[in-house]
């Protein structure tokens, strides 16, 4: 038996939203630890890894492992049918052929109680090697957001360059080239913050397609911050942080020369 | 001239 209940539905309704354009289905693997899931897009350009542990629901049970094998348009399509402040509350038998979904309403006047059925999804899981990232780079999120849109006007790449104190996104393209750089803020308590932490000096500067930064910036509004990792001829890490206990990681793979 | 690498070059297969 399976059931999970999460106060903050809306965490649920937004990690799908930055989910669904990237993978159409996945395996949401539920265990006493949590729940995760992990794929990748048809061209295996970028894996989007989501991790929901137990303690970021106030009710958590998992007696058996457990694999929703989830349509994530469908999925997302019921959890459309939940208000922002609805109680959402999952549940699943063990070997289940589908998942009950429950939304109970902030003033307790309305309960909505859907059905999906689950899926058989063969897909194969990657193992993520610990890396030792040359930078690590926190902005506000919106402000990504911002610049990869404005950058993919110019052309689908964009190369992300840290060095020392500051990070530089450019774009190039037929109708000419942009250049945004955000140094690191001296007032390092508020969330506008930028931070830009570096292994050694050395700067280092990767290609990326604008495309999958754009698709990975859906999940904007998880969290105030965005988290770069970088390091050559690695994929680059976009993490969100869900709360202090979750989190929805995009690792794409750079654009190298030939 | 550059190339999009995959994910698949640098994750193995669990």
């Amino acid at each position: 038996m399976f059931e999970a209940r999460l106060l903050q539905g809306s965490i649920l309704k937004k990690a799908l939203e930055g989910i669904r354009e990237l993978i159409t289905s996945g395996n949401w693997e539920c265990s006493s630890a949590g729940i995760s899931m992990q794929g990748m897009d048809p061209s295996h350009v970028a894996l989007t890894v989501l991790m929901l542990q137990n303690d970021l629901f106030d009710q958590f049970r998992c007696d058996r492992n457990v694999t929703l094998g989830l349509n994530h348009a469908t999925f997302s399509k019921i959890l459309k049918c939940a208000a922002n402040d609805d109680i959402i509350t999952l549940k699943a038998e063990d070997q289940p052929d589908e998942c009950n979904l429950l939304f109970q309403s902030a003033n307790d006047d309305k309960t909505s109680d859907f059905i999906i059925k689950l899926t058989d999804i063969d897909q194969e899981t990657l193992g993520i090697p610990d890396t030792e990232y040359a930078a690590t780079v926190k902005v506000p999120s919106v402000e990504f957001q911002r610049i990869c849109r404005d950058l993919s006007q110019f052309g689908d790449t964009i190369i992300i360059s840290v060095k020392k104190g500051c990070v530089e996104f450019s774009g190039t393209g037929e109708i000419g080239s942009a250049k945004i750089a955000l140094k690191e803020s001296g007032n390092v308590d508020d969330d506008e913050k930028v931070s830009v932490e570096m292994d050694k000096d050395t700067p280092c500067s990767l290609s990326f397609a604008s495309r999958y930064l754009n698709y990975f910036t859906k999940a904007t509004s998880l969290s105030d911050t965005v988290t770069l990792q970088l390091c050559p001829e690695h994929p680059l890490v976009v993490s969100y942080d869900i709360g202090d206990n979750g989190s929805l990681k995009y690792y794409l793979a750079p654009k190298i020369e030939e | 001239k550059q190339v999009q690498s995959k994910m698949t070059s640098f994750f193995g297969v669990a």
